[in-house]
């Protein structure tokens, strides 16, 4: 599984 | 984005909007912990700082920009505003027993050793304990105005939306947080006991009091 690579996330 | 991120999402959004609400109509912030609402300007600040260099769209864009104007907004309500009504005497939790770990562990668990990605890690483990002095203050009183419970189940709704919508991102995004994730169990746990309350309570229309 890839790690986060952009916090996309709030 | 999925339904239960941006329903996460909105209900942070209208935590942030009763507690304006609360005070603005009780005129007063009575029942609230200053030190949590600072520590969430600082986990704003730590984390939206990418503002400045990354654009994600115009939904995240807009809603860190709120986030970040709301929680300071909120701080001028207690501290200048609504000065006389905050009580310090019982907003007492130290809050150096939450920022310190918070700092240490964001420089060993990481997943890049960078300034802006370890202020992002430092935000997502201060985030998960700032209730802490909320909570602390809620057990000290031993109660809460009504409004004031809603504020902090529309809060604690807000990040356990967040736990479903990286399940979903697992199966069909393929992509996995793990740092987000345990942050969010730990934050989501810490409103158990709370939530049991408000359900069996608050929500039956009884007040919100802890058994002495």
């Amino acid at each position: 599984k890839g790690a986060v690579e952009v916090h996309d996330e709030l | 984005m999925n339904l239960f991120r941006l329903l996460g999402d909105l209900s942070h959004l209208a935590s942030i909007f009763i507690l304006i609400h609360k005070i603005q109509t009780t005129r007063s912030c009575r029942g609230i912990s200053f030190q949590t609402q600072a520590l969430y300007v600082t986990v704003f600040v730590a984390r939206y700082i990418d503002l400045f260099f990354r654009w994600i769209s115009l939904y995240n864009f807009f809603m860190k920009i709120f986030f970040i104007a709301s929680s300071v907004y909120i701080l001028y309500l207690m501290k200048y505003r609504y000065r006389p009504t905050h009580d310090p005497s019982i907003d007492t939790f130290k809050v150096e027993y939450l920022v310190g770990p918070a700092v240490v562990l964001s420089l060993i668990f990481n997943y890049k050793f960078e300034f802006t990605e370890i202020l992002w890690t430092f935000s997502i483990y201060l985030e998960a304990v700032a209730i802490l002095p909320q909570l602390f203050m809620l057990q000290r009183t031993g109660e809460a105005e009504t409004i004031t419970t809603h504020y902090l189940a529309a809060l604690g709704a807000y990040r356990a939306l967040y736990i479903p919508n990286w399940i979903y991102r697992y199966f069909t995004e393929d992509v996995v947080d793990p740092i987000a994730i345990v942050a969010g169990l730990v934050q989501t746990g810490l409103y158990l006991d709370f939530f049991y309350v408000y359900f069996t309570k608050v929500l039956q229309g009884q007040k919100f009091e802890l058994p002495a």
